[in-house]
C-alpha cells in the first residue's frame, strides 16, 4: 500500500500569453490548496473529505472557473455544476445550474450523503440546497468585473469560450478569426470556437 | 472548471470536480463536470477529475475510460492517463488528473496548458502550467 498523493487542477487550455503576474497568481493558489490537502491528510481526514475541502476552496477564490469567478452564460447570470464521488462504495453526488449556492461541491456531497438520488438540478437542486440549510448568496456575488469583460469579448466574437483567461486584447487569435482556419466540427460548431478552457 | 483527486493513507480513493461551465453558454447547458464517468469518476482503483472541452469529454466518458483501461487492460495510472487522452478525445481538447490506491498520481493534457499541482506522501510536489 502506499502513502497518500493528492492533484488538483484549475483548468485545461491556458493562452500562450497569459501575463506573468497571472500565472503566478495562479502557482500560488494552486499550491496553498495542495497545503490545505496535505494537512488535512497528515490529520488522516478521509479522501472524500479532502476532496470537498480542497474544492471548496478553489470555489471561493475567484481566480479559476468555479463558484466565484464563474464563467457567464449568455444572460450574463452564473450557472455552476459540481460533482463528488467515493472510491470504495462508488457512491457520488452530483448538482447542475445552480445560481445561489455559494459553493456547489458541498451540496453535491449533500446529495451523496442525505438524498436518495445521484444527481439533482436547476430548481430541484435549489430547493434541497434551502432544505439541508446550505449557504445562499445572491448571482452577484459570482459575477467578476472581469468575467463580465470576457462575456462581451465572447459576444463580439460570436464564439461559446471555455474559460479562457487572456488579456483584454488578442481575442481574434482563438474567437471568430480562428474559425476561418479551421474546418473541424464539434456538435455542429467550428471546434475552434471551443477555445479550449 | 477545478478539481481535486486524493488517495488517503488507507488507499481509499475520492474525486471531486466543479465549474461555471463555458463563457458565453446558452442557459440550460450541462458539461462534463457533473457527469460521473465523464468530468468525475472514483473507484477502488483509481480518482480522476476532467477539464476542458465539456462536450468531447462526455463522448469519451473519460474519466471512466482511465479507470477501465486499468482494469481491463492492466495499464498503469500514468499509462492509462495518455493511453485516453490520446485515444478517446477525437479532436477534442481536455486534461486531467489522477491518483490511484497504490498512491501514484498523474496527470495529462492535449491542450496549451493546464493550472495544476499534485504531492505524496514521500515528499514529492509539483505545481506547474505549461508542459
Amino acid at each position: 500500500m502506499g502513502g497518500w498523493s493528492i492533484a488538483v487542477h484549475g483548468g485545461a487550455g491556458v493562452d500562450p500569453n497569459l501575463p506573468l503576474q497571472r500565472q503566478e497568481a495562479a502557482k500560488q493558489l494552486l499550491t496553498r490548496c495542495l497545503n490545505l490537502g496535505i494537512s488535512a491528510l497528515r490529520s488522516s481526514l478521509s479522501a472524500i473529505d479532502v476532496v470537498e475541502h480542497v474544492v471548496r476552496e478553489l470555489e471561493t477564490d475567484p481566480l479559476f472557473n468555479s463558484g466565484r469567478g464563474a464563467a457567464l452564460t449568455e444572460k450574463g447570470t452564473v450557472e455552476m455544476e459540481a460533482s463528488i464521488m467515493d472510491g470504495p462504495k462508488r457512491r457520488c453526488g452530483a448538482v447542475s445550474g445552480l445560481t445561489t449556492v455559494k459553493n456547489p461541491i458541498s451540496l453535491a456531497r449533500l446529495v451523496m450523503d442525505k438524498s436518495p438520488h445521484s444527481y439533482l438540478a436547476f430548481s430541484g437542486a435549489e430547493e434541497f440546497a434551502k432544505q439541508q440549510g446550505v449557504e445562499l448568496v445572491d448571482n452577484d456575488y459570482f459575477i467578476t468585473e472581469e468575467n463580465l469583460g470576457m462575456l462581451k469579448l465572447a459576444k463580439e466574437a460570436n464564439t461559446i469560450m471555455f474559460d479562457y483567461r487572456i488579456p483584454l486584447i488578442g481575442l481574434e487569435t482563438c474567437g471568430a478569426g480562428a474559425a476561418m482556419e479551421s474546418p473541424i466540427q464539434m456538435n455542429g460548431l467550428p471546434i475552434s470556437v471551443y477555445a479550449p478552457e | 472548471t477545478v478539481g481535486c483527486v486524493v488517495v488517503d493513507s488507507q488507499g481509499r480513493c475520492a474525486a471531486a470536480t466543479s465549474t461555471g461551465g463555458l463563457m458565453n453558454k446558452m442557459s440550460g447547458r450541462i458539461g462534463d463536470s457533473p457527469l460521473i464517468g465523464s468530468g468525475t469518476y472514483a473507484c477502488d482503483l483509481c480518482a480522476v477529475s476532467c477539464t476542458g472541452e465539456g462536450e468531447a469529454i462526455i463522448r469519451g466518458t473519460l474519466a471512466r475510460d482511465v479507470a477501465a483501461v486499468m482494469e481491463y487492460k492492466g495499464l498503469q495510472l500514468q499509462e492509462a492517463v495518455d493511453y485516453v487522452i490520446k485515444h478517446r478525445l477525437d479532436d477534442g481538447k481536455a486534461g486531467m488528473i489522477a491518483v490511484s490506491n497504490k498512491g501514484e498520481v498523474a496527470y495529462g493534457f492535449n491542450c496549451v496548458g493546464m493550472f495544476r499541482g499534485c504531492a505524496t506522501e514521500d515528499g514529492f510536489m509539483e505545481v506547474g502550467i505549461w508542459e
